[in-house]
Formats: C-alpha cells, structure tokens, sequence
C-alpha cells in the first residue's frame, strides 16, 4: 500500500 | 492605494476557479511586480503558488506593499456576479479592512460595486527551493484533464512514469487497472497538442487522483501544462497564463509502506 506524503519538509518556513 | 484593472474579469474568475477547492482563504501579496500569492491545503499535502505579473493588467498601481487576506467563497460568490466580458478592478486603501471589486460592463453602461471584508491571516512564507527535475513533461492541458479523469475511475492513486520513451500514467483498483502512455510527438499541427518530454533520469511516482483534478480546474487557463518530476520530491503541475503569469500546484507523492 501507499501513504500520503506531506509537503512540510521540502519547503521551509521564510 | 492599490489598485488593479483587467479588462476581461474571466481571467481572474478562472482563476479562482483554480484554487478554490485546495484553498478556503489565502493572502494576495501585493506590491510594485504583481500579485502574489501563495497556500498549502489545510492538510499540507499540495501547495498553490499563483504569479499575476503587473504588466499583465491594464492599469496597475501598488503604492506600499499590501496583503490582502481574502476568504475565497465569499470572493467566489463576488465574481459571480461579473459577466465575463465585463472589466474588474480590484481597489483597497493603505491599511484597509475591505477590498473592493469594481465591475463595468463593455459598454459602461453597467458598473456595479462589491465591498468584501478582508481577514487577518497568519502570514507563513514558504521558501520553495530551487530544484532541476529529472523529468519534465508538456502536453495539452485539456489531455492531461481527461487522463485524470479517466484514470480516477480506477483506483484513488495514479502512477506517473517517465521513460526516454514516453510517459505512461497508470491506476488500479477494484474493477480492473489501465494504463495510458502517451509517446513524445514527432510532429504536429497544433504546437499545444504536442507531448514533449524532457528526461535526465527516469523516474516513477505515485500520486493522490484528488489532486490533481483539483489541479485541472485550471485547465481554461492555458493550453498547455507541464509536469516536472524528480525521485522523492513533489510533483509541479503548471499552467502558463498567457500575457499574465502562471499557476503552479505541488503535491507530494504517495510514499510506499
């Protein structure tokens, strides 16, 4: 099965 | 003062149509370059990043920098009311709590004017790095929608894969599976029908079928859409407004247990 990636991570927080 | 005119409102309806079903409320950044503006769904799985450039409006004036937090049902139901030839003009003051849509009719002889409430929304900048994508795919946005569609019927994910030899978008579920590759065109008539494919490296991801028909309500804004890829990082699904700007979506991928 596959779980659901979230974004938080790859883009930081400016 | 700010101040933004565009003589046809079906760009910025559209628009809207784009990310009101990702986005309840999101903040227009405003200054001398354009409209900016920037959101992750609340359960930060894609992010919208929308660019309107000021030189794509008929008149555009941004004295300070302002940010416009709007709740986009209510702006939504506002640009409704526009016809679609008509111009809209979006005005607010320095430091105001209200934006106003002004809508004129072709020949002037309807103008109307809706006042909306602004919100104060937590400001959360996202810095979104620089990345060069080991594939890069361009076909018809109208395509791109209808294998989306097609492919949802299947299962709740979609496999995209990137080969030298094509792309092949792929679900499966209860009632069967399909696949759909599509080989980069030798030659056509129209340039936005064409499937162009950029690859360094191959590579597979699985994604979330809600999303991205979320993402092909932008499909009216451009012809054409392109998806970049990389192993392990979110998928960028873009549409190029002519004469305006873009609207970029992310999305991560489906991670496998």
């Amino acid at each position: 099965g596959t779980t659901q990636g979230r974004l938080d991570g790859f883009f930081k927080v400016q | 003062m700010f101040e933004a005119r565009l003589l046809r409102s079906s760009i910025l309806k559209k628009v809207l149509e784009a990310i009101k079903d990702l986005l309840t409320q999101a903040t227009f950044d405003c200054d001398d370059n354009g409209i900016q503006l920037q959101a992750m769904d609340n359960s930060h799985v894609s992010l919208v990043s929308l660019t309107l450039r000021a030189d794509g409006f008929d008149k555009y004036r941004c004295d300070r920098n302002i940010s416009l937090g709007m709740n986009l049902s209510s702006m939504s139901k506002i640009l409704k009311c526009a016809g679609d030839k008509d111009t809209v003009t979006m005005k607010a003051q320095d430091n105001a709590d209200t934006v106003t849509f002004v809508f004129e009719s072709p020949n002037q002889e309807k103008v109307s004017d809706y006042e909306m409430k602004l919100m104060n929304l937590d400001l959360e900048h996202l810095g979104i790095p620089e990345t060069e994508y080991s594939c890069t795919i361009r076909l018809s946005s109208a395509e791109f929608a209808r294998i989306c569609r097609d492919l949802s019927q299947f299962g709740e994910s979609i496999v995209i894969s990137c080969t030298k030899e094509g792309v092949r978008f792929s679900a499966s579920g209860d009632i069967g599976s399909a696949n759909i590759a599509l080989a980069q065109t030798a030659s056509v008539d129209k340039e936005e029908e064409a499937v162009v494919i950029e690859m360094e490296e191959p590579v597979t991801l699985t994604f979330a079928c809600q999303y991205l028909n979320y993402f092909t309500k932008a499909t009216s804004l451009s012809p054409q859409v392109q998806l970049s890829m990389s192993a392990d990082v979110p998928l960028v699904v873009e549409y190029r407004i002519p004469d305006i700007g873009h609207i970029r979506y992310y999305l991560a991928p489906k991670i496998d247990d």
